[in-house]
């Protein structure tokens, strides 16, 4: 079933970076998840190119694949159309902007084919 | 206030969540 969306993606949130700075979620930069994950000794940052985005179970989801990584590994997750993802260089991005800014009054742009996003892996897998 | 870690923002993708 589809990943509901936790409250940190509202608008104001504050968000503690690997360093313990404080910033609003709103505010974060691609920059920031860099160099969080940089000082992180579990986390890593991948690059997960979004390949294929279709309906969900549900008319509120949708199917997002993924290629995560240099492995460029397959990963399908369903999640609310409203739920945003970082792109690196842009920030964040959903399905349906205007749902998530309706809801949660965090701006973003329209996830499409092809763009790039942050994502997380384990060091250790590496 | 309640404070998030920065990596609850962004999805843990690895390939054993596929299929």
């Amino acid at each position: 079933s589809p990943v509901a969306l936790p409250p940190f993606f509202m608008r104001g949130s504050i968000i503690q970076l690997a360093d313990g700075e404080l910033k609003r979620v709103e505010d974060l930069k691609t920059e920031d998840f860099i160099q969080s994950a940089e000082i992180s000794s579990e986390l890593k940052i991948d690059s997960s190119t979004v390949e294929r985005i279709d309906s969900g179970q549900s008319p509120n989801a949708v199917v997002i694949q993924f290629s995560v990584g240099e492995l460029k590994a397959q990963v399908c997750v369903e999640v609310l159309v409203e739920y945003p993802f970082f792109v690196f260089g842009q920030g964040w991005s959903s399905c349906c902007p205007d749902r998530t800014t309706q809801l949660f009054e965090l701006s973003c742009a329209k996830l499409c084919v092809g763009d790039v996003c942050v994502s997380l892996t384990l060091r250790s897998l590496r | 206030v309640p404070v998030f870690p920065w990596h609850s923002l962004v999805p843990f993708l690895e390939p054993s969540q596929s299929g």
